[in-house]
């Protein structure tokens, strides 16, 4: 069991230097062993320096930096072992306009082999979908779905605004 | 291997039988605050076997019968089903397409089924481990819990590895 | 001590009905003492129901809606025992157009009384303001203070855009 | 009673001398992420004398100190100063102005000062609260910690009442 461990933490440690320099260009993100004398038990630790900014400890990184670490971390594990599907409910809620087009292109890297499926209320998320399903409460208490549309790029503007209000 | 799929009935806002299908790629959902969105990975979470009424915001399982509002009366039972597309042969089992369903009554019975016939929660649990979905932790990401993976113990981010691998 | 604090709650709890309406108007929300037999010692619970839904356990309410009756609580005891001021760090980051505006509409009900320093990436938030500061890092990891708008109805779209960017 | 002015120096990604400037109303803050606008927050509640690095984000009180960046040597103390408008009497002290000030050196020695003159933490706890700012845990609401009010026991929701009456 150490050893199917041992072999995922490389790649998957491999992934997560790859990805960050997505999400963070010009920055530097490294996995680690808490403790690598002890296989069986040892932790697994992040270290996160934003672009030019010195190394300090992750609680000290702001709101929308940890968002992003965060997501580097759970996408280089589903990118180097492939879940079938991922489910990611308003993860975007704290990006700014960067970061929010750097987190789209991690999602870009899922892709090819995990179906997605992305709550948001973000626009440009909206925009990176296949598919679109807008969900509304016309009856209060009672969940409408109200319309699917193939391929996004078809729907225009006031659609979007209209599934989303 | 990807969700075709899901039917929720009476589960959480879903007064009404409602369908929904996907397509391999990403899906995004848009709605209003308190449109149902999130319940929507809560049927998902739950339909998949999840045994932990905190995993989706509630108290007690039958938080999750739709508990009536002013123009509808509660009802007596939540049902959701979802089915796999599975032409690519991921889980061993000589379907095209494998439906797993969830059934709660308000007596507080329970039900499981695949493809229709009665069975228990391990059979799911099981079919779902052949399938690449054991633990589903790292990726169903609920609204809130983005940078859980960065104020997680080390012991715990090598759990998702570990998983994962 | 038991008296000033029943005193309080009685005030605010008139308070938190009256916000509540503001908040989520046809809903109801109540403060009430989770042990009245002893004011000493007795915690406060808080009701709510957003519009015609029925009235549930408050895990049970989406993201936006959890957000609006926290706000409504510590509001409906700052608009009583008004504070000299109220900081507010990115509250408004899971509320949809309508749901901000009620915000907006709260935060009408304290700033006779109370100075309000708001921080968000919302535009209808930037436009309530009668201030505005701008923050960047023009040199990475050093913070700059880029620019204080006197009476935002001054500042076009591109100086809001340019701040937040 | 409202605050004036906030003076940052060395602390956190303030690397640089900065001023801001307050009038009473609504005065909002916007950026990109990892700018400095949570460090603002953070800023306010230190000097006014909290003592937990975990409500700051920090693992210990010297975190705050600019820890440099690739450009600029890390600072040797941090320091800020707020200033209250005093015209209204709201503290019975005989000044139209009141400032705080609190310093932190690498060697971990902290001073405060009001007014200049240095004193003890308790001083400064002790004019706060004859200024009605005793309690600020419901009016400084920290990134992501709206809805903690909502998780919290009942006792602790009456201990938010209790500290305003
Ligand atoms: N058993 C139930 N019966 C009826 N309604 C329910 C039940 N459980 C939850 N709800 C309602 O579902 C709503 C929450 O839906 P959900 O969390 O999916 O919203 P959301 O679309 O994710 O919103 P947000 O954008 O704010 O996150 C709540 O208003 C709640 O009252
Ligand atoms: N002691 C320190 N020295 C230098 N930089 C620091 C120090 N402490 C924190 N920082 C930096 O400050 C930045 C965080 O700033 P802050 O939390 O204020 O961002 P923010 O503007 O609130 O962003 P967001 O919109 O994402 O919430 C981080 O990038 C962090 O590296
Ligand atoms: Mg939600
Ligand atoms: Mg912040």
């Amino acid at each position: 069991i150490a050893n199917a461990f041992e072999v995922a933490f490389s790649d998957i440690a491999a992934s997560f230097e790859q990805l960050f320099q997505i999400a963070f260009p010009g920055g530097e993100g490294k996995l680690s062993l808490s403790n690598p004398e002890n296989p069986l038990e040892t932790g697994v630790d992040i270290t996160a320096r934003p672009g030019e900014k010195s190394i300090k400890r992750l609680s000290l990184l702001s709101g929308g930096e940890r968002s992003l670490v965060a997501l580097t971390f759970l996408f280089s594990v589903i990118k180097c072992r492939p879940a079938p599907f991922c489910i990611l409910d308003e993860v975007d809620a704290a990006l700014d306009d960067i970061n929010l087009c750097r987190f789209l292109d991690l999602v870009a890297e899922l892709t090819n082999d995990t179906q997605l499926l992305i709550i948001s209320h973000q626009k440009r998320t909206m925009e990176a979908g296949d598919y679109l399903y807008g969900i509304s409460m016309p009856t209060e208490g009672i969940t409408k779905v109200i319309s699917e549309k193939k391929s996004s790029n078809q729907t225009s503007n006031q659609e979007t605004n209209q599934l989303e209000n | 291997m990807f969700l075709k799929s899901l039917v929720l009935k009476g589960f959480k806002s879903f007064a009404d039988t409602t369908k929904l299908d996907f397509e391999p790629g990403v899906t995004v959902v848009v709605g209003p605050n308190g449109s149902g969105k999130s319940n929507l990975v809560d049927a998902i979470s739950w339909v998949l076997g999840s045994q932990s009424p905190h995993a989706i915001r509630s108290g007690k399982m039958e938080d999750v019968i739709f508990q009536g509002s002013k123009k509808r009366a509660a009802l007596g039972r939540a049902e959701v089903s979802l089915v796999f597309d599975n032409e690519s042969g991921t889980i061993p089992m000589d379907f095209p397409e494998i439906k797993i369903s969830r059934t709660l009554f308000k007596t507080g019975e329970s039900e499981y089924a695949i493809n229709g016939s009665v069975c228990r929660l391990m059979d799911v649990a099981d079919l779902l481990s052949d399938g690449g979905m054991g633990k589903s932790q790292h990726t169903i990401v609920s609204q809130g819990e983005v940078d859980t993976v960065l104020n997680d113990r080390s012991e715990e981010r090598r759990l998702v590895i570990e998983e994962a691998a």
